[in-house]
């Protein structure tokens, strides 16, 4: 039996609009711990993971570690019927082939179910590792998604270097080239819009800017975003969800022929 | 010209 109340039900709209365009289909794993999932896009070079731990939720019932597998499309148009104030529950009993989101309006007026069937998913995780990054930079949301949206109007890759002077975002395309350099800027009023930039290694990777939009769908979880970056390794762009849990985003570099 | 990689070439399956 698995039983999940939300009373900021409008943080799983946003999850699920921060997923769903990267992955189609999911399975979501509870746990005691929490309400997870792990999922790469078909192409295998992005990677979601999500985790809502079991704290943030106001009611957190999982008798057993499951695994639920679901159509995200189908999941989102549900979620899409819950107001933005609405407290969200999730019911699955055991053993059945559906799962039932309610929604419950702020003063109890209006309750609506729905029920979705479930999926049989075969996925695969992969164990990434927790490393220290050579380079990582915090950023507001707004400024990473403005960046990656612009530069796609130039090209279709972004080379991110770090350097102790800043970050620097350089696209090239048909019609011309473009730098955006961010430098590090923590004296401002309201710590969401500093730019923070720590860097043992300089750094710089090459990645499909595609992706990077997609990521940014997740904008609305969080003001701050945080990019962290390796040399030869896939990116992780995390965007927090309160003090609950996070979206993190990987994506494997470009590499060099 | 640079190639995609995919995230098999860094990571292992569980």
């Amino acid at each position: 039996m698995l039983e999940l109340r939300l009373v900021q039900g409008s943080l799983l709209k946003k999850v699920l609009e921060a997923i769903k365009d990267l992955v189609n289909e999911a399975n979501f794993d509870c746990s005691s711990t929490g309400f997870s999932l792990q999922a790469m896009d078909s192409s295998h070079v992005a990677l979601v993971a999500l985790m809502l731990r079991s704290e943030g939720f106001e009611h957190y019932r999982c008798d057993r570690t499951i695994s639920i597998g679901m159509n995200l499309t189908n999941m989102a148009k549900m979620l899409k019927c819950a107001g933005n104030d609405d407290i969200i529950t999730i019911k699955a009993d055991d053993g059945s082939d559906t799962v039932t989101f309610m929604f419950e309006s702020p003063s109890q007026d209006k309750i609506s179910d729905f029920e979705m069937k479930l999926m049989e998913i075969d996925s695969e995780h992969l164990g990434i590792p927790d490393t220290e990054y050579q380079s990582s930079i915090k950023m507001p949301s707004q400024e990473f998604l403005r960046i990656c949206k612009d530069l796609s109007s130039i090209g279709d890759t972004v080379m991110i270097s770090v350097t102790k002077d800043g970050v620097k975002f350089t696209t090239s395309g048909d019609i011309g080239t473009a730098n955006i350099v961010c430098r590090q800027n923590t004296s401002v009023d309201e710590p969401e819009n500093a730019t923070e930039i720590k860097m043992q290694e300089p750094v710089s990777l090459t990645f499909a800017l595609r992706y990077l939009n997609s990521f940014t769908k997740a904008t609305p979880l969080a003001n701050i975003v945080t990019l962290s970056m390796s040399a030869d390794l896939p990116i992780v762009v995390e965007y927090k969800i309160g003090d609950m849990g996070y979206v993190r985003y990987y994506l494997a570099p470009k590499i060099e022929e | 010209y640079s190639n995609q990689s995919t995230l098999s070439s860094f990571y292992g399956t569980l």
